[in-house]
């Protein structure tokens, strides 16, 4: 009736009651088309509305705020508990050399990153670092990162391009070992997860490093594939962390909560810029802001 | 076991599910279902609700295939445009690989005098496919190589001068503002160019893809768009959203990394693979 109907909206208005699956669903609604827009995965999308309704449901509604609006939080709220969840430091509690292995999609970052963690290391925490370049396929790659390591005064592993990846990591390890460094950072080639021998190659890398950080590293306007993607990359090397770049772009970042959703890997940095010295800690709080939107 | 033989809530949510999987994104697929569910009562089959989306995106896309053509004008300037990593560099490759199989002489500037060894990239493209490289030392002004590039192709007798760009994000003003310089300089360098402006955009992109084309494309006038990486699993449905709202030709679609990995764009094509 049109009473009950006012009734409903007084009580709406007045923040009254509790939230209940009638009075958040244009919450709801809105939520999912921001979060899709936002790029978070639909199948992601779907998971998270079920789960935070379903907590959501009974709660008592705060005197000042509509329940549309109480549930907006409780959402916001639970994205900044999934993504908070975990290490958000490095690993480096080994003995050393500690190794940390690059991995990701073409021209996600991954050399620009690694570079940017080995000045952090370098400057922050005072470890010795040698940068590994493994990436013989893509022209000038190797020089990339050379050129990248003497801007920021970091040893370049001496790799060709006729060499082996596999022998590289090796002759790596060696000289990070005789040389007394405290972190390894390897750098690998962009390969898309259904390249079967691009992914058996980077397996194969990391069996032999046996890395304390197999970092993701992921484009921060990345959209739904970033499912399959890094939940292929997760089966087949173990990602212990994520790294989302290019975030001073105006990119949602909704792959940020895909890549959780499916790897559970923590994100550890974040790039904010070109220049090896923009590389930020991860804060939970702005990326689910960001998202939500 | 058997054929949905009526459109079901189930099977509008699952077509949805398809289309945002794909990177339609919200603003399209809003658009496409609300066309599916004022046909529903003449809908018959489930089969018919896929052909129905199917014809949609492929009449849409059909108004962006459109092939790139060498113009009368030598040198013919293309500048290549797009966000950092999306497959500019790469892409100059490709096309220089094509149109040096066509018989055209072709001269690649490296304009990208920011980013470690993008020069020493491009020269690498250079020496593979037979393409001339023009460059400078690091740091020269971008604009600046852009000009030298098209005055030595004109004095050169060359046909096709390709302008490499650093990447950049849309949001960075500066940024933005060295594009157009850029921009303009080419056109101080030769009457007409740059006769096309190609924006490269990584098909795994979600929908920041199109604010890129709308921001780039406010900064210089976007001819036409190249998307890269269509050989891995993202099915690059912006593309549709971008035709929708831009109407900007798509040539080519990047399949890998190798300088033949390039088809020409088939709305056709693209739109079996979103259903595939
Ligand atoms: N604006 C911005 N650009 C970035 C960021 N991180 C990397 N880049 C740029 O993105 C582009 C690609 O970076 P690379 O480090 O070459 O990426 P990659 O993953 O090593 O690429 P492949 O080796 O080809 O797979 C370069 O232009 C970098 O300068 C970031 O956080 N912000
Ligand atoms: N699989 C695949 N990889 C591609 C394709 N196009 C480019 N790449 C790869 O994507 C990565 C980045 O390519 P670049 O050509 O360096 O991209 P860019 O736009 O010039 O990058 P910046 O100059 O740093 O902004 C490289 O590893 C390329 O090999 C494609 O169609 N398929
Ligand atoms: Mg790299
Ligand atoms: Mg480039």
């Amino acid at each position: 009736t049109l009473s009950e109907k006012l009734e409903l909206t007084f009580r709406r208005l007045r923040g009254v009651g509790k939230l209940s699956e009638d009075n958040i669903q244009e919450a709801v609604r809105e939520i999912r088309l921001s979060l899709l827009d936002a790029d978070v995965n639909y199948g992601v999308v779907k998971q998270f509305l079920e789960k935070v309704s379903a907590r959501a449901v009974g709660a008592e509604v705060t005197r000042s705020v509509t329940p549309g609006q109480q549930f907006v939080k409780v959402c916001h709220d639970e994205m900044v508990a999934l993504l908070g969840a975990g290490a958000h430091e490095l690993n480096l509690a080994v003995r050393p050399p500690a190794v940390i292995l690059m991995a990701g999609l073409q021209g996600s970052g991954k050399t620009t990153t690694a570079a940017k963690i080995g000045r952090h290391l370098k400057e922050k925490l005072r470890k010795r670092v040698l940068l590994v370049p493994a990436d013989i396929y893509r022209p000038a790659a190797i020089d990339q990162l050379k050129k990248l390591g003497e801007t920021i005064g970091i040893d370049v592993f001496d790799s060709k391009p006729g060499d082996d990846p596999l022998r590289i990591a090796e002759a790596a390890m060696k000289q990070a070992r005789d040389g007394v460094y405290d972190v390894v950072i390897v750098d690998t080639a962009g390969r898309t997860q259904v390249d079967e021998a691009m992914m058996r190659e980077i397996a194969d890398i990391r069996r032999l490093l046996d890395p304390v950080e197999v970092l993701f590293v992921a484009d921060a306007m990345t959209g739904q594939e970033a499912v399959n993607v890094s939940k292929e990359f997760h089966e087949r090397v173990g990602l212990t962390g994520v790294v989302l770049t290019k975030m001073d772009g105006d990119a949602r970042g909704g792959a940020a909560l895909s890549i959780h959703a499916v790897t559970g890997a923590p994100v550890k940095f974040v790039g904010v810029g070109e220049k090896t010295d923009q590389l930020e800690l991860f804060h939970p709080e702005r990326i689910a802001g960001r998202i939500l939107g | 076991l058997f054929e949905a033989s009526v459109v079901t809530d189930e099977l509008v949510e699952k077509m949805e599910e398809i289309l945002y999987s794909a990177d339609l994104g919200v603003a399209t697929v809003t658009s496409l279902m609300d066309e599916v569910r004022k046909a529903r009562g003449a809908l018959t089959t489930g089969d018919s609700v896929r052909d129905l989306l199917k014809d949609q995106i492929a009449t849409i896309l059909r108004t962006v295939e459109k092939p790139l053509v060498v113009p009368a004008q030598r040198p013919m300037v293309l500048l290549m445009i797009g966000v950092n990593g999306a497959g500019k560099t790469t892409t100059i490759g490709k096309l220089a690989r094509r149109f040096i199989a066509d018989g055209h002489r072709v001269t690649l500037a490296a304009g990208d005098t920011f980013r470690a060894a993008a020069v020493e990239q491009l020269s690498a493209w250079g020496v593979r496919t037979g393409a001339e490289v023009i460059s400078e030392k690091e740091g020269a002004d971008p604009a600046a190589v852009a000009f030298n590039a098209v005055n030595s192709a004109v004095a050169g007798g060359r046909d096709i001068v390709i302008i490499d760009t650093a990447g950049r994000l849309q949001n960075r003003v500066n940024l933005m503002e060295e594009l157009r310089k850029v921009h303009r300089v080419l056109g101080k360098a030769l009457d007409g160019a740059p006769h096309e402006t190609i924006l490269v955009i990584d098909a795994n992109n979600g929908q920041n893809a199109v604010s890129q084309a709308r921001e780039f494309g406010e900064a210089v006038p976007i001819t036409g768009i190249i998307a890269t990486k269509l050989d891995g699993t993202a099915k690059g449905g912006a593309l549709v959203g971008i035709a929708r709202e831009l109407a900007i030709p798509v040539y080519f679609a990047g399949i890998g990394e190798a300088a033949d990995d390039l088809r020409p764009f088939s709305a056709e094509a693209f739109t079996e693979a979103l259903f595939s």
